[in-house]
């Protein structure tokens, strides 16, 4: 829309198409939009260019929390990934232990996932790329018991990091979510304070149900921070700026590719740029 | 729900004898905004609801009904159609009269393809079919060993080759072996891809090329949203796929993807997963979804 000279009702409706195709929702486009409406209204916004600046600015406001990861004393540093089926839990898993592992940081891992055809196997061959231990029982176990021993052996042998991996579960399945809320409390058992980091993993590519996802796995489990995966596709993965919009949580990294290098924390700037290209 | 709203809307409105333009717009305003909100394309929506301006126009209102159950009636039948309401192709598959009957799997990563594989084999096999799984994703860490996983626990063969790095080669050969072995359906599951990743996309084709499959399903996730149109054209485009898988249904996703994907490739809505169980899987009802996706 650079090519218009005024701001015009066909700019704002462009606006709103661009905006609502990079699935930031009908909700928070309005919100978005009504927040600068006024200054259009009153001409203290007159052209397209400054318009386009304006709205930049309100979603980097919203965006740009701190988003470095919780400080602790304690050892290991628990982190719990958490997420619908398919997102990208395990893979950025890995990527985030090869990060840690650059920086100098003992990291294990634990195979959380107990339920999954080949979850624990697919773990572990990622664990054996980057070489780091991977804590795992047999497929069936219990999921909690697993993540226990992981806490417990990382405390033992003075790891400084432990990722676990859970399995994909849909926010509406009620056990599943019990699960996950067990899953917490026996890691407590071990470290009060642990999990120090919940991260949810969200996929790009989805649309609005990205926040009944966000929404109910914060309520049920708390989350300390959002990963944003498959952003290497075409979707802009707009979903995350109304939940981070409610939630407040932040979105830690962001991952766009398959392979382990794929991660970086996220920039709330560049993401803006990236949604208006 | 929807229609709560649209009842709202039209009682505002005295006694109508007819949908005109002045009592259809606050409503369909309404119905923008619930596709938007069920992820439905933008400009999908748009032509929608043009389609159902042009057949909400003059409508008469007969004495038996209110004209917010006409109008919710346009609008479903209208969604209805779309989705397939002609098609009958729901739930079935195309097997060939000379066996194997070839099926590929195809989609974004972890939309679904090796459990749907899994699921699809499952029912083929209830129809006493002979069925071979293909472990054609050479890429994922711990792929074959996935499909290998749930062959045991269908008790259906899987063809894999752990040393090869030619996921077409593996496709013909798994054919070769099929036919050799007098299987009736081969099932090829395929590594999760982007519609932009030229060298994987042309990896699907020389693979379609290399077997002919009967049935090229694209798999899609229940929750996608506005990009679903994006994505399916370019793998229609590329495959020209012959049905469609919508997973994840038991989520609570309006699904309005399976509009976008509908009305942009203009291929049948087969089947949906509705969880990760081997018999969580069903045959696609259009009416069924018209009502999820509304609302
Ligand atoms: N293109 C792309 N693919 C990704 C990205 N992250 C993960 N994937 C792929 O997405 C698919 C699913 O990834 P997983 O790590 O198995 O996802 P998950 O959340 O652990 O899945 P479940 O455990 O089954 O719920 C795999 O094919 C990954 O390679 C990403 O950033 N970009
Ligand atoms: N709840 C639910 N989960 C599903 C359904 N279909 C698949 N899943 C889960 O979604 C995740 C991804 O499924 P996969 O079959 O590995 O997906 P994929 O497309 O083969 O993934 P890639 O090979 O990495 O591209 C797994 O956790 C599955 O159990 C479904 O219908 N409902
Ligand atoms: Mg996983
Ligand atoms: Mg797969």
């Amino acid at each position: 829309f650079l090519g218009r000279k005024e701001i015009d009702d066909d700019l704002l409706e462009e606006l709103e198409e661009l905006f609502i195709t990079s699935d930031i929702g009908v909700e928070t486009t309005m919100k978005i939009i009504d927040s600068v409406r006024d200054q259009v209204d009153r001409k203290t916004l007159k052209n397209p260019e400054d318009l386009k600046n304006a709205l930049k600015e309100q979603i980097f406001n919203i965006l740009n929390i701190d988003n470095s990861l919780v400080q602790t004393a304690d050892r290991p540093y628990v982190m719990m990934v958490v997420g619908v089926n398919g997102t990208g839990k395990t893979t950025s898993i890995a990527k985030m232990a090869k990060m840690f592992k650059e920086q100098g940081l003992k990291t294990c891992l634990a195979a959380g996932d107990t339920f999954r055809a080949a979850a624990i196997d697919q773990l572990c061959v990622w664990a054996d790329r980057v070489d780091v231990p991977v804590v795992k029982q047999s497929a069936g176990s219990d999921s909690a018991a697993v993540i226990f021993d992981a806490i417990q052996s990382c405390k033992a042998k003075n790891f400084d990091v432990l990722i676990c991996d859970t399995a994909g579960r849909l926010q509406t399945k009620v056990n599943l979510m019990k699960e996950l809320e067990k899953i917490v409390r026996v890691a407590k058992k071990e470290l009060p304070d642990a999990p120090h980091e919940v991260l949810l993993v969200l996929d790009a590519t989805s649309g609005q149900n990205a926040l009944s996802q966000a929404l109910k796995f914060h309520e049920d489990v708390g989350l300390t921070g959002l990963v944003l995966t498959k952003l290497d596709g075409t979707a802009k993965g707009g979903a995350i700026i109304g939940i981070v919009d409610e939630l407040r949580v932040p979105v830690k990294f962001i991952g766009f590719g398959e392979g382990i290098d794929d991660l970086k924390p996220f920039d709330a700037q560049n993401f803006v740029e990236a949604l208006f290209d | 729900t929807l229609n709560d709203k649209l009842n709202g809307v039209f009682k505002k409105l005295k006694k109508q004898v007819r949908l005109d333009e002045n009592n259809i717009t606050e409503a369909l305003k309404m119905v923008r905004m619930a596709l938007l909100e069920a992820d439905v394309n933008y400009k999908v929506v748009k032509n929608f609801i043009g389609s159902v301006q042009a057949k909400a126009m003059g409508e008469e209102v007969l004495k038996s009904l209110t004209p917010d159950q006409v109008f919710i009636k346009i609008v479903h039948d209208e969604l209805v159609e779309i989705l397939g309401g002609k098609d009958y192709d729901e739930g079935k598959i195309r097997l060939n009269s000379q066996p194997p009957t070839v099926i590929m799997m195809a989609g974004l990563q972890g939309s679904g393809k090796t459990t749907s594989a899994g699921k699809l084999a499952g029912l083929l096999m209830k129809q006493k079919r002979n069925v071979l799984l293909v472990a054609g994703d050479i890429y994922r860490p711990a792929a074959i060993d996935q499909l290998e996983t749930l062959g045991k626990q269908l008790n259906c063969d899987v063809y894999s080759d752990r040393q090869s790095r030619d996921a077409v080669k593996i496709a013909a050969d798994a054919l070769a072996y099929a036919k050799k072995t007098a299987k009736d359906v081969v099932i090829i599951d395929t590594a999760g891809r982007l519609h932009i990743d030229e060298e994987l996309m042309a990896e699907l084709v020389r693979t379609k090329e290399a077997v002919t499959p009967d049935e090229i399903l694209f798999v899609a996730d229940a929750m996608t949203g506005q990009d679903a149109v994006n994505v399916a054209k370019s793998f229609n485009e590329s495959l020209e796929a012959t049905g469609i898988i919508l997973t994840k249904m038991d989520g609570d996703a309006r699904g309005g993807a399976a509009l976008s994907i509908k009305e942009v490739t203009g291929k049948p809505l087969k089947f949906i997963g509705t969880g990760e169980k081997m018999t969580e899987f069903e045959a696609f009802y259009p009416d069924r979804m018209a009502s999820r996706i509304l609302g």
